[in-house]
Parts: C-alpha cells; sequence; structure tokens
C-alpha cells in the first residue's frame, strides 16, 4: 500500500536521512535566522531553490512585511554583594538601555503575585523574576508579561528567569510585549542559576546591585516572504492540504531545532510522495512560514489572503515543536475528522505511531483553526525541546536523524492520505 | 466555515474507513 510505500522510503530506502541532511545544509550555512535580517533573506532564497530543484510545483514567494528587531551588545554585572558577571539575553521587542547602560538594586519575586505584594519596593529597581518551571504555556507569562507588570509598579527594568525546565547556565530568549501607556523598560531572561542565586542572596538580606547594559533596537519593518511550493491535486486542484513549519528563528544557535526541522519535514513530506510517483487527488501545498517567532507575522498575512478560500482547506498541519521521536498527532476538528482521522493513523502502525490526541494547534495555522478548520500538529517526545528551545544550544547536535526519518513519514502519511480522500474532512 | 459539499455527504464513516484501509 501507498502508507507503507512511503513509510519505507523514509525510514529504510533511499530517502532516509534526507530532512537531517537537508536541514544540516541549511543551518550550518545560514546560521540562525531572526526577522529582518539578511540571514534569514538568504535561507529563503536558499529553500525556493531547492524546492525548484526538487522538482515542485507552483515554487513561489509570498511577499510579507515582518518586524525588525536587532539585539545588539548585551551585558550583566552584578556589583553587590560581589562582582559577577552573569549570562544574559534580550528578549524580542525590547528597548535597549541608555549607551552607559543601568545601575539599579534588585528586587527579586517568584511570581507577579509577588511582585504586586512588594510593589512599594519596585520604585527604580530592576525586578528579577525567579518563577518556578510549571510548563511552559503557564510559564511563558512571565517573559511576555513581565517588563509590562514591573514597569506599572516602577520598575527601571526586567530580568526573567529563562523559561526551561534544565539548565546548564542557559539564557533562552524569546518574544515579549509592550502595553499601551505602559512605559518601556529593558527586558531580559537570565539563567535559572543567576536568578536562583539572587533569590537565595535576597532571602539572606543582601543587597544586591546590578549593571544592566542592552544594545537593542526595533528598526522599521523589513521585507520577508513566505515560501510556498505544491504537489498540484490531480482531481481537485483547488482544493488544499497545508503543510508547514517556520523557517525564521530566534538569532542563537541555529534554529535547527525550532523550527528548522519542521520546515525540513514538512518539505520532506512533499519531496516523498513525488518520489514515489504519487500525486493525491488535492492539491498538497506546503508553507514555510516566515516571522513566526514575532507573533505568526507571516502566517496571519498568508491567513489574510487565502482566507477567502477557507471552504477549500481540508486540514491544516503544522509542525513545531520539535521532530524528535513522535508519539502522536494532534487533531483539532469535528467528531467525524476525528474518527477519519484515528483511521488514517492507524495506517501508521510499522512507525508504532498510530496516537491520536486531540489538541492539534501551531501559531501559523491557529488562524484557520479558530475559523474552523481542521488542524493538525506533531506532537514527539518533548523532554529535550524546551531545554533547547530559544538558546544557544539549539543546533544540529540536538537532532536525530533516525527521529527525523520518522517525523517525515508520519507527516507524509498523514498529508497524503487526506489529500487523497475522496472527499474534504468535515467541519463542524 | 461550512463546506457545502460535505453536507451533501455520500459517505459513510464506515465507508470512509473501507477507502482509508485501501492505503494500507
Amino acid at each position: 500500500g501507498v502508507a507503507k510505500a512511503i513509510i519505507n522510503l523514509a525510514v529504510d530506502g533511499k530517502a532516509q536521512n534526507r530532512s537531517y541532511e537537508r536541514l544540516s545544509l541549511l543551518v550550518d550555512t545560514v546560521g540562525p535566522r531572526l526577522s529582518g535580517s539578511r540571514d534569514l533573506e538568504k535561507a529563503i532564497q536558499i529553500m525556493y531553490r531547492s524546492l525548484l530543484e526538487d522538482g515542485l510545483q507552483h515554487v513561489h514567494l509570498e511577499p510579507v512585511r515582518v518586524p525588525h528587531w536587532e539585539r545588539g551588545e548585551e551585558s550583566l554585572i552584578m556589583l553587590e554583594p560581589r562582582i559577577h558577571t552573569m549570562a544574559v539575553m534580550g528578549l524580542g521587542s525590547s528597548i535597549g538601555t541608555p549607551p552607559n547602560g543601568i545601575t539599579a538594586p534588585v528586587l527579586v519575586v517568584n511570581s507577579f503575585e509577588d511582585l504586586h505584594k512588594k510593589a512599594l519596593e519596585a520604585l527604580g529597581k530592576i525586578v528579577v523574576y525567579n518563577q518556578p518551571f510549571v510548563s511552559y504555556q503557564d510559564t511563558v507569562k512571565y517573559r511576555t508579561r513581565g517588563a509590562v507588570q514591573a514597569a506599572e509598579v516602577g520598575a527601571v527594568a526586567a530580568l526573567v528567569r529563562s523559561v526551561t525546565p534544565l539548565s546548564i547556565y542557559s539564557p533562552h530568549t524569546g518574544m515579549q510585549e509592550y502595553q499601551e501607556n505602559v512605559p518601556k523598560i529593558p527586558a531580559a531572561c537570565i539563567t535559572v542559576e543567576d536568578a536562583e542565586m539572587m533569590a537565595r542572596m535576597a532571602s539572606e538580606g543582601h543587597q544586591i546591585i546590578v549593571h544592566l547594559k542592552m544594545g537593542a533596537r526595533n528598526l522599521p519593518e523589513a521585507d520577508s516572504f513566505n515560501t510556498v511550493a505544491e504537489i498540484v491535486g490531480w482531481k481537485y486542484p483547488d482544493e488544499v492540504v497545508l503543510v508547514s513549519g517556520h523557517l525564521d528563528s530566534w538569532d542563537v544557535g541555529q534554529g535547527a531545532m525550532d523550527d528548522g526541522a519542521g520546515a525540513v519535514i514538512s518539505w520532506e513530506a512533499l519531496s516523498l510522495i513525488k518520489d514515489l510517483g504519487l500525486r493525491p487527488k488535492r492539491t498538497l501545498r506546503l508553507v514555510l512560514w516566515t516571522a513566526e517567532e514575532q507573533g505568526g507575522i507571516g502566517s496571519l498575512q498568508y491567513f489574510l489572503l487565502h482566507k477567502k478560500n477557507i471552504s477549500k482547506y481540508s486540514l491544516v498541519m503544522e509542525s513545531d515543536l520539535g521532530t524528535f521521536l513522535p508519539i502522536a498527532l494532534q487533531f483539532t476538528g469535528s467528531e467525524e475528522a476525528k474518527a477519519i482521522m484515528k483511521n488514517i493513523m492507524c495506517l501508521l502502525q510499522p512507525l508504532n505511531t498510530t496516537q491520536l490526541l486531540d489538541g492539534g494547534e501551531g501559531t501559523d495555522i491557529n488562524y484557520w483553526i479558530q475559523a474552523g478548520v481542521p488542524g493538525a500538529s506533531l506532537l514527539d517526545d518533548l523532554s529535550k525541546y524546551f531545554t533547547f528551545h530559544h538558546s544557544q544550544g539549539d543546533t544540529m547536535s540536538v537532532l536525530n536523524p533516525k527521529e527525523m526519518n520518522v517525523a517525515a513519514a508520519l507527516w507524509a502519511v498523514v498529508a497524503y492520505v487526506v489529500a487523497d480522500l475522496e472527499e474534504m474532512l468535515p467541519r463542524d | 466555515k461550512a463546506i457545502r459539499r460535505y453536507s451533501s455527504s455520500r459517505k459513510t464513516i464506515q465507508e470512509m474507513e473501507e477507502e482509508i484501509a485501501s492505503y494500507r
């Protein structure tokens, strides 16, 4: 059968390790790909040429205006109670400090509630958040909202403990947001180790003074592109199964895991199908999003441009949680669609991954899912994901070619079968 | 949001299951 042929080609056949090799070629050559950077545009051009060379159809770029934030030089030094140079990483969209930096005493808090209790002490201080890691979703609010909450009580900067379950003195960056009518203060992340140490120092009654310097700048929006390629359906060419990952990353590590690998297994899904000479009934469309990390900027542009055809989208798929050994496919859709997807997952028995779970989502496909289109995301072994996420550790060394083979095979079988069914997935 | 084509679907879930099984 078709499913077995796809799996064999990806896992044991000529295509084994191809997605890993394609990814290493991209990220070793270009490195990280921050929104607005020349590196991201270079990556988009490389991918555009590669998709053409791969023989995919309708390869094209769709223009998007994207945020352009630059990190600049950064440093953080503890002056009291002892001299200690700390690892620091500015958060996306943060303003910089004045050229000479900010020297201020520290107020350590462990939650927003704790900050509000200590609000009267915050004026003129640098707030250090030492929030425990509960889960990414629960804890990331300290990164996104930490600066606003600190500024509201008069702080001059915010330092947020990195949102990670495990640290080997690694700062983890990510997006933060300002709020209208609240002063903008510099926001950066620090390591778990330094956040915990400052919490201990503060609880022992030491006064902590630090010097923070950040050269971050918010520049005018830049030109970028969503990268698109297709295998055009032979029977219902105007109907679409969308397969995707995002090509941009933060400016640290190589952006290999987040989300170069997701982008590459999505490409691989189309390559596997094409290599087998298969052509589904409806169109398989690969979209490599730009500026996901800045809040799904490229995917919003795509949604606004294409939503008029929303009734023609059978399924939207995004891989943005790593490409480690797959555990399940997460799916959001009607009960009828779920029953169909459960049947499709049975085809993945040779991969030993037949679970269909609720909660299919992704920053770039959520616009479609919220509008009623069935959506699917790859769930893999997440034990390592948030340890490397948005850090210098996000490199090829995290990835395993054999696990990527399995992820690509799963992705290709699901995309192909849904695209080849006689009918689109039913909606509520 | 609605897909008109499906609302007049000719296929039952059982028929869909048979169709999917053919990809094994």
